[in-house]
């Protein structure tokens, strides 16, 4: 009982661990499993894993943290474990209550079991206890957060029968990145692509979705919830048809009065998207196929790139490779005469030190704040713009800002287990 | 292969539905609250409450978990303040007890080992 207890207070909010302990997992993905002798009776076998899956990659979505089920390890090298039992339950020292009332317990870094005498349903039902909600509130204490009676979060003590969309809210996404830290990382480019709908009044709205890649999955970000859309990352493969499947280099939209263009860059070859059937065409009006070589649809561009992007003003595309960088007219189809130049030339740093100064990882404008900035790594540049100018005309034309952490404006743009990434 | 904690196994039948006992009294409440960390549990308590009596204490703990349950904070247990704790919720505490002023007894030596970890 006094054990037991000991366990319990290490939960306690504001509360240090016991004898100094870790107050968080310091691997960066944990193993889980659950136990062949505590499978609920409720549940088919495989309902119970998909839903713990689920629970753990909800976690790892907004969190540096990734879960991986693993069925072969040693019990005992395994991180977490999870079960299901009735009253004395395995060799847990907290025995259930039956119906009612107490529903799970968890240790924090530690295992998690559940109530089986409690209705657990599957998400897609509306009576009884969602096991899948269960699930992440009691991995949030093995993770390390305590109890709150803050509205709308996932650590309140007392259940609350599932909304129609169930999902970490803003602060316990903070709470935990207090914990674990913000999800941070390169990017193989990021940009906004442009899509153009009918009202119900027939009138053309142009709107918006800007869009994450790395290696080969992605995220839609949606801006104005300053989160990554629910269930990313999707598999390139996936969500985009017809182009290379992992690790783009660069993408341009070249959007004019008469021409609205998009390409994706990889190696020596460009692909052009098209939107209206979300596939890569297969060729271009005069019959060539796609993909092209860089060299010959946009001549005087090298290969491969770090990044590009359209400035829609000058109708410029600026091509990125190593330290340089090449101005394109996608008018005349032709390299300005005075490029390539050295990219702190064009694009030199308000503070001459502060700079990515090479190998940009992505170039992208953003038309939520009507500017370029350029991403290396974990941090980003951001470009004067003319509103910049009118309010200060001292910085100079596309002059770079000191550099700011991408996980402090785009918030939650977290990888999860390959494992999970199809579900 | 399923545990068991009989020796008969007798466990394992499917029981008819097991209820937790409603909490439907004052020892059931008492034991609510010190479980989930709103009052500390009679017998430990090592020296007189900060809120006075026992019976002050309770009452203090009783309004503290009726503010966080958006409950009028009469310090009674009422059918709401039961009702709230019959609720199906986690078995982690929410919450600590206010601290206790706890000192040595007079003329005792306080030592590294006397310390509680």
């Amino acid at each position: 009982r006094a054990r037991a207890k000991r366990f319990l207070q290490a939960l306690l909010p504001e509360d240090p661990p016991p004898a100094g302990g870790p107050r968080a997992f310091s691997k960066k993905t944990l193993t889980w499993r659950l136990l062949g002798e505590g499978v609920s009776s409720q549940l088919a076998l495989d309902e119970q894993r998909y839903i713990f899956r689920l629970a753990f990659r909800m976690w790892s979505e907004v969190m540096p943290l990734d879960f991986q089920e693993d069925l072969t390890a040693p019990g005992a090298t395994v991180d977490i474990k999870l079960g299901f039992g009735r009253g004395r339950h395995l060799g847990c020292p907290w025995v259930f209550d039956g119906s009612g009332q107490e529903f799970a317990h968890a240790w924090r870094l530690g295992d998690i079991h559940f109530d089986d005498d409690e209705h657990f349903t599957p998400p897609t039902s509306d009576s009884g206890l969602s096991l899948l909600k269960v699930a992440v509130h009691e991995i949030g204490h093995v993770l390390g957060l305590p109890h709150t009676y803050r509205t709308g979060s996932i650590m309140q003590p007392n259940y609350t029968p599932q909304e129609p969309v169930f999902e970490l809210d803003w602060s316990d996404r903070k709470a935990i990145q207090k914990l674990y830290g913000s999800c941070e990382g390169s990017f193989d480019t990021v940009f906004d692509w442009i899509r153009k709908e009918r009202n119900q009044y027939g009138e053309v709205m142009v709107r918006f979705s800007t869009y994450f890649f790395r290696n080969s999955w992605y995220w839609l970000y949606e801006n104005r919830n300053n989160r990554t859309r629910y269930g990313d990352p999707i598999q390139i493969l996936v969500g985009w048809h017809g182009i290379p499947t992992q690790n783009i280099d660069a993408f341009v939209h070249i959007w004019t009065w008469r021409r609205d263009e998009r390409y994706f860059f990889k190696g020596n070859q460009y692909w052009r998207y098209d939107s209206d059937n979300d596939q890569a065409h297969t060729e271009d009006e005069q019959g060539k196929s796609y993909p092209k070589l860089i060299s010959e649809g946009f001549p005087g561009v090298p290969s491969p790139l770090d990044t590009a992007f359209y400035d829609r003003r000058k109708q410029f595309i600026y091509f990125f490779q190593e330290s340089f960088v090449f101005a394109f007219d996608v008018n005349r189809n032709q390299v300005l005469d005075s490029y390539p130049r050295k990219i702190t030339q064009v694009f030199p740093g308000i503070e001459p030190q502060n700079h990515p100064f090479r190998n940009i990882d992505s170039a992208y404008f953003s038309y939520t704040h009507n500017s370029v900035f350029f991403f290396k790594g974990k941090a980003y540049w951001k470009v004067v713009n003319d509103k910049d100018r009118q309010q200060h005309p001292w910085l100079p034309s596309n002059g770079l800002f000191p550099k700011q952490s991408i996980s402090e404006k785009w918030f939650d743009v977290c990888d999860v287990h390959a494992s999970t990434l199809n579900m | 292969e399923t545990l068991f904690h009989s020796r008969d196994r007798s466990d394992l039948e499917p029981s008819p539905l097991r209820r937790a006992k409603p909490i439907a009294d004052l020892p059931a409440a008492q034991r609510f609250l010190s479980k989930y960390g709103w009052a500390e549990a009679p017998h430990e308590s090592r020296a007189p409450s900060p809120e006075g009596s026992p019976r002050a204490a309770l009452a203090e703990a009783v309004r503290r978990f009726q503010k966080v349950n958006a409950l009028p904070t009469s310090g009674e247990l009422d059918a709401a303040t039961l009702a709230a704790m019959n609720r199906p919720r986690c078995g982690l505490p929410d919450t600590r007890p206010p601290l206790q002023a706890v000192g040595p007894a007079p003329g005792t030596p306080t030592t590294p080992a006397a310390r509680r970890p």
